[in-house]
């Protein structure tokens, strides 16, 4: 995954993300491409949840899947997840549940309640980042403020770090793949360094969601795992997604 | 590092927006959920459109199981053991889940695997 919140000349904040899924669960070997994801495309679903027929929120979804790994409080935040490796990792969190221990959320439940129930960019950040969760994983939120953009890294009981935007030192975007941003990630998998590359060299400028889906579209940002793109405009209020393909050449993550 | 040697590195793309061509596979279609309904009835319109895809899906991924597990074993875990679990989660998940599974057919175990995946997944 590659989810980023940038902030324009003028203050205008944008989010957006690649959801990459279906690393090493069987490759397909006639069409050259990971199995999971050519049938996880066909199920992505753009969702406007309602009460009293008024939007509480958007999402991203795949069908069946009731949690939220890409969504939006028109006006006030925009939230994504991307999956955050760790020995201390959810099946010591499974285990613990089963075993009667229920104190933590499951990941996609408590994006989902965030989303239903928060009121402000403040208080999701506070919720993402102080509940007791089955698995780490990274948040990235934005909200609807000059400055506001954050990549939270949980562990599974702690938030770790908070990663927030920083306008006066020149930090105009925040950006994760699936490794703790203070590190280097794993040689073999480097989505940040073209990410990033692309995104100084668009410039803040000219940051906008049409410049953001071009670098989510440059490999390996693109890749094979990829399924959907997401453009969210939290002033708007829009989400738009797109089902990716990569063509060959193109890396398998 | 290897992932920099093209082609699988390319440089900034342009104007790939709007989205055309080969990198584009499709646009995602709109649902309503009505927070105000039964949670067992939210997602009935959603499922019942694309409980063919959902069944693929799920169809793909027990596949994957009978290869690591072609005794079956693991699949019947599922069905048996994470079904009743379905009742530990808190609510409106609980009831969500088993109206995917009344509309969709899939058993509950494997709905509940789905969507507790991103937890299994880290095994």
């Amino acid at each position: 995954c590659t989810s980023l919140v940038a902030e324009d000349k003028a203050g205008k904040l944008y989010h957006a993300r690649n959801l990459d899924f279906g690393l090493f669960l069987g490759w397909d070997i006639k069409n050259n491409s990971w199995m999971v994801p050519e049938y996880l495309k066909p199920l992505t679903v753009n969702l406007d949840f309602q009460r009293n027929n008024r939007t509480v929120f958007k999402s991203t979804n795949f069908a069946g899947y009731v949690g939220v790994l890409t969504g939006m409080k028109p006006g006030t935040f925009t939230l994504t997840m991307n999956e955050r490796f760790s020995i201390d990792g959810g099946y010591i969190g499974i285990i613990e549940w089963i075993l009667g221990k229920r104190s933590g959320v499951w990941m996609s439940f408590l994006t989902r309640s965030v989303l239903e129930n928060a009121t402000s960019y403040t208080q999701a950040k506070d919720q993402l980042a102080n509940t007791e969760m089955l698995a780490p994983a990274y948040f990235i939120l934005g909200g609807n403020q000059s400055g506001e953009g954050c990549v939270i890294t949980r562990s599974r009981t702690a938030c770790l770090d908070i990663w927030e935007l920083d306008l006066k030192r020149g930090r105009w975007y925040v950006l994760e793949t699936n490794y703790d941003h203070w590190k280097v990630p794993l040689f073999l998998d480097d989505r940040r360094t073209p990410a990033m590359k692309c995104m100084n060299l668009t410039t803040q400028a000219k940051i906008s969601l049409e410049s953001i889906y071009d670098i989510l579209s440059t490999k390996p940002v693109l890749n094979k795992l990829t399924t959907y793109t997401s453009l969210m405009d939290v002033s708007a209020g829009t989400i738009e997604s797109y089902q990716r393909n990569c063509p060959d050449p193109c890396m398998p993550w | 590092s290897a992932q920099f040697v093209p082609p699988y590195t390319e440089d900034c793309r342009k104007g790939m927006y709007p989205p055309t061509g080969p990198t584009f596979k499709g646009s995602v279609p709109w649902y309503k959920i009505n927070l105000d309904s039964a949670p067992r009835k939210r997602w009935n319109q959603l499922i019942n459109d694309k409980k063919v895809e959902l069944t693929n899906l799920i169809q793909v991924i027990k596949d994957l199981a009978i290869d690591f597990f072609p005794s079956g074993k693991l699949i019947e875990l599922v069905d048996k053991g994470l079904a009743p679990l379905v009742d530990t989660l808190p609510s409106p998940f609980d009831e969500e889940l088993k109206g995917i599974a009344d509309v969709s057919g899939v058993p509950l175990g494997e709905i509940m695997l789905f969507n507790i995946f991103y937890e299994v997944f880290t095994v």
